[in-house]
């Protein structure tokens, strides 16, 4: 592991005396090694190890009987500072209903996570109501209405029409029968597909959501960067659920996104099934990238 | 990479960024650039125009120069079996596939072998329906290998040419689920020995180091022998197949560019080069 490949590291290197800032950079290159294996974007962890140099040339580094040891504490603790707070908090309405938008690249779990996210609300005691935004997949309208009928939780569609009336229909329903939370799924798109990434801005004008959602697969790689940025330039998201943390990726992906957005991870999921969501813990995802 | 008058390790490191921004993985990427710096030295190249030449030449034998072809039965239907993690593109890939072998005349049965997620029966049946494919499927939450079992039956006695059998998206670290592949590929060979005839691994070209771990493990469970490359219409260069291609000897034969029934075309290697360095 990391540690250790350090450890061996400085114990070569301070086999020829007293440890420099030199070393501490030579070193720097197992951290560099890490983090890109982790999948980290190539350009987030240049600035990554800058910043950790900064603060691990410090004396008690370079005098410290296990300097390894101390390098990996300043790599830990910059990296879940990076990452941000346990906050897993949603923007509510002062005014309900709450709208929330999940928005991703394909199969990166968005309607999956939109079952999870109305099962969550709905343990809160609020009333969900889960929208078909997605008229473009094969049965993904039947997919969503499966997970709404297996929670018990409704599910609104006017089948494959246009989004932005269904999103607007679907918050004058929600008013009508009382849900206070409106989730909305869409198509899966690529950044770079102006049309479509036209049609999430023209559902944002049209019903004004207080949360945003980026969903990300954990397995992203150097990508994650491009997408995150420019969805985030796009939306402005307030958001990112991080999906399939359940399998044994490393997840750099979260240090990306979090690097080029600012914005927070509120969610992770581990699973296909509706109750795998969990709130966000940045110092589990640290260790995790870390190996 | 230009701009360069000599060859230095600035113009190394510029390749690095490259490849490694490509998702190459940096431990494949350093393999690669001290051969390329061997073929440097070996043939005293002085011009570093002519560095990138070499390397693209370095990645073409990681990954073969060649298009590699889909396999086919010597008799009788040909049974392929499209695996991988969940949301990668298997089952609108066999979409796509079953529409090109339709176009060529042939006659295609679909196995709706993912008998697990929300409407996924429902989703490849309707693109059985655009390629002009016959469906076979059992219930939600029937036995995948049942499945499996009923559609080379169908193959049989309808003198199908093809049979392209969908499985439930899962995580190769999920023993229960892998197991069920297997079981899956079991039957499949039991019913008609020699089949599947191909296992394809379907990988998303947005996925980092982790193809490296999907390609090893589902190699090891069922035997994989070709990997659809899914998405490559979007920014992502999908240099893991490298990383891939430096530990299992298993071809990239086909490649997503899109979500529409026709996007789909060969792997061409050259090609595939040539765009990491776009
Ligand atoms: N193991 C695991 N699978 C997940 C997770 N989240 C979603 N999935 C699976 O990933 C696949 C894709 O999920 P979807 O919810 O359909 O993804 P999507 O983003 O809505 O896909 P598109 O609408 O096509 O863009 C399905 O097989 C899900 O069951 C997760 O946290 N863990
Ligand atoms: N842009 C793009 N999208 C693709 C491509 N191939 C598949 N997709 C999309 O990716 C999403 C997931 O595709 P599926 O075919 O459902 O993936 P899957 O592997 O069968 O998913 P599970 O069965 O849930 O594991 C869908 O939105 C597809 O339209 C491709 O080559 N390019
Ligand atoms: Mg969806
Ligand atoms: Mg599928």
């Amino acid at each position: 592991n990391l540690a250790a490949r350090l450890q061996e590291t400085f114990k070569r290197l301070r086999g020829k005396g007293k440890l420099t800032e030199k070393d501490v950079e030579e070193a720097l290159r197992e951290v560099k090694l890490a983090l890109l294996e982790a999948d980290v974007n190539f350009k987030v962890v240049k600035d990554f190890i800058g910043r950790v140099k900064a603060r691990a040339v410090g004396q008690e580094v370079l005098n410290s009987l296990t300097p390894g040891q101390q390098v990996v504490k300043v790599v830990y603790d910059e990296l879940t500072e990076l990452m941000g707070q346990t906050q897993s908090k949603l923007n509510f309405a002062a005014k309900p209903p709450t709208v929330i938008m999940m928005a991703g690249l394909q199969g990166s779990g968005k309607t999956t996570t939109a079952g999870k996210l109305a099962l969550y609300l709905h343990k809160q005691g609020r009333r969900p109501l889960l929208v078909a935004g997605d008229v473009y997949r094969p049965a993904a309208i039947k997919q969503l209405e499966v997970l709404g009928e297996q929670l018990g939780i409704p599910v609104f569609s006017m089948g494959q029409g246009n989004p932005v009336e269904i999103a607007k229909t679907a918050l004058e329903h929600a008013h009508s029968h009382g849900n206070d939370v409106v989730i909305i799924d869409t198509a899966g798109r690529l950044h770079i597909d102006e049309a479509l990434m036209e049609e999430l801005q023209a559902i944002r004008a049209a019903v004004a959501p207080q949360e945003i959602l980026l969903v990300v697969d954990a397995m992203t790689g150097q990508d994650a960067v491009q997408v995150a940025e420019t969805f985030n330039q796009r939306l402005e998201l307030d958001g990112v659920v991080l999906t399939k943390l359940d399998g044994d990726a490393r997840g750099g992906a979260a240090l990306s996104v979090r690097a080029v957005t600012g914005k927070p991870i509120k969610f992770g999921a581990f699973g296909e099934k509706m109750d795998a969501l969990e709130p966000f813990h940045p110092d589990r995802m640290a260790s995790r990238i870390l190996g | 990479v230009t701009g360069h008058s000599h060859i230095d390790e600035e113009l190394y490191e510029e390749l690095e960024a490259i490849l490694v921004e490509a998702d190459v993985g940096v431990t494949t990427t350093m393999e690669i650039l001290d051969k390329v710096r061997e073929q440097v030295r070996a043939r005293s190249i002085k011009d570093p125009a002519e560095v990138k030449g070499i390397l693209k030449e370095a990645i073409l034998e990681v990954i073969g120069g060649e298009p590699s072809r889909l396999i086919e039965a010597s008799e009788g239907p040909t049974v392929i079996m499209v695996v991988g993690v969940n949301g990668v593109g298997k089952t609108t890939t066999i979409g796509k596939l079953a529409a090109r072998f339709k176009d060529a005349g042939k006659r295609v049965i679909l196995g709706a072998g993912d008998t697990f997620r929300a409407a996924a029966i429902d989703q490849l049946e309707i693109w059985a329906g655009r390629a002009g494919a016959d469906l076979v499927r059992h219930q939600e939450n029937s036995d995948p290998a049942a499945v499996a079992f009923d559609a080379l039956q169908a193959a049989r006695s309808r003198k199908a040419d093809y049979v392209i059998v969908d499985t439930a998206g899962r995580l190769h670290t999920k023993s229960n689920l892998m197991e069920e592949l297997k079981k899956v590929r079991r039957v499949i060979d039991r019913e008609m020995p020699g089949a599947p005839h191909e296992v394809l691994l379907v990988l998303d070209a947005t996925t980092g180091q982790n193809a490296v771990a999907q390609a090893r493990i589902f190699d090891e469970a069922v035997g994989v022998t070709g990997i659809a490359l899914t998405k490559l219409d979007g920014t992502a260069k999908g240099g893991v197949v490298v990383a891939v291609s430096r530990g299992l000897k298993i071809p990239v034969k086909l490649i997503g560019i899109g979500e529409q029934v026709d996007d789909l075309r060969d792997f061409v290697p050259r090609d595939f080069v040539e765009a990491l360095f776009a």
